[in-house]
């Protein structure tokens, strides 16, 4: 599956 | 509490700060970043949402809001950002979509405040550190970007790269004529 976008700010 | 004419305050644009971190931290509770991030969301929410509880219930402070010159429509605001969201976006997943919709809004949600400044004349001075703070704090994630791009590779974000940089440009004039009137010692004033 598609890798999850991972957002690691605010 | 003190000062209660929250004349230069712009409910408007608290309302759309609490709109993009409710929009923006749906991830809260399934993708641990760390103890800090997940901290500080917790205080975005409750301090952008409190502004807006406390400057709509509280019937001192709602007296004397401005709302005959607060009248920034924020549909202008956040259907665009909405419909960019939807056209351009990393992921076609409905957090996807609100995390990049919570990214376009927050780059425009400081016009209502900018608007309301232009319109009160004497701009007091805890709004005008307020605002300068809020866009000093955006300033600093554009050297946070640079510093990650150079240090981790594959590190590229163009949707925050570009919505951070929109943003920081819209506070630009309002730098310019903050930095002057502190320098001159002047009443803040910006051209209507």
């Amino acid at each position: 599956g598609l890798e999850t976008v991972e957002h690691d700010e605010l | 509490r003190k000062n209660t004419n929250k004349r230069g305050v712009s409910l408007k644009t608290q309302e759309l700060y609490a709109l993009v971190f409710a929009t923006r931290y749906l991830d809260m509770f399934t993708d641990f970043i760390s103890l800090y991030n997940t901290v500080m969301k917790l205080i975005f929410l409750s301090s952008s949402f409190s502004i807006v509880w406390y400057m709509r219930r509280h019937k001192l402070v709602r007296r004397s809001y401005d709302k005959d010159h607060d009248t920034f429509r924020h549909q202008f605001l956040v259907l665009p950002c909405l419909i960019l969201a939807l056209l351009i976006h990393e992921q076609f997943t409905f957090k996807e979509v609100m995390w990049t919709f919570s990214i376009y809004l927050e780059a425009v949600a400081i016009l209502p405040q900018l608007v309301l400044l232009q319109r009160t004349r004497n701009i007091d001075n805890l709004t005008g550190q307020y605002v300068f703070f809020l866009g000093a704090y955006r300033s600093l994630y554009i050297l946070n970007w640079i510093y990650r791009y150079f240090t981790e590779p594959h590190y590229v974000h163009w949707i925050t790269w570009i919505s951070g940089f929109v943003q920081t440009l819209l506070y630009a004039d309002f730098f310019y004529y903050y930095l002057n009137s502190w320098k001159n010692n002047v009443k803040l004033t910006l051209p209507a």
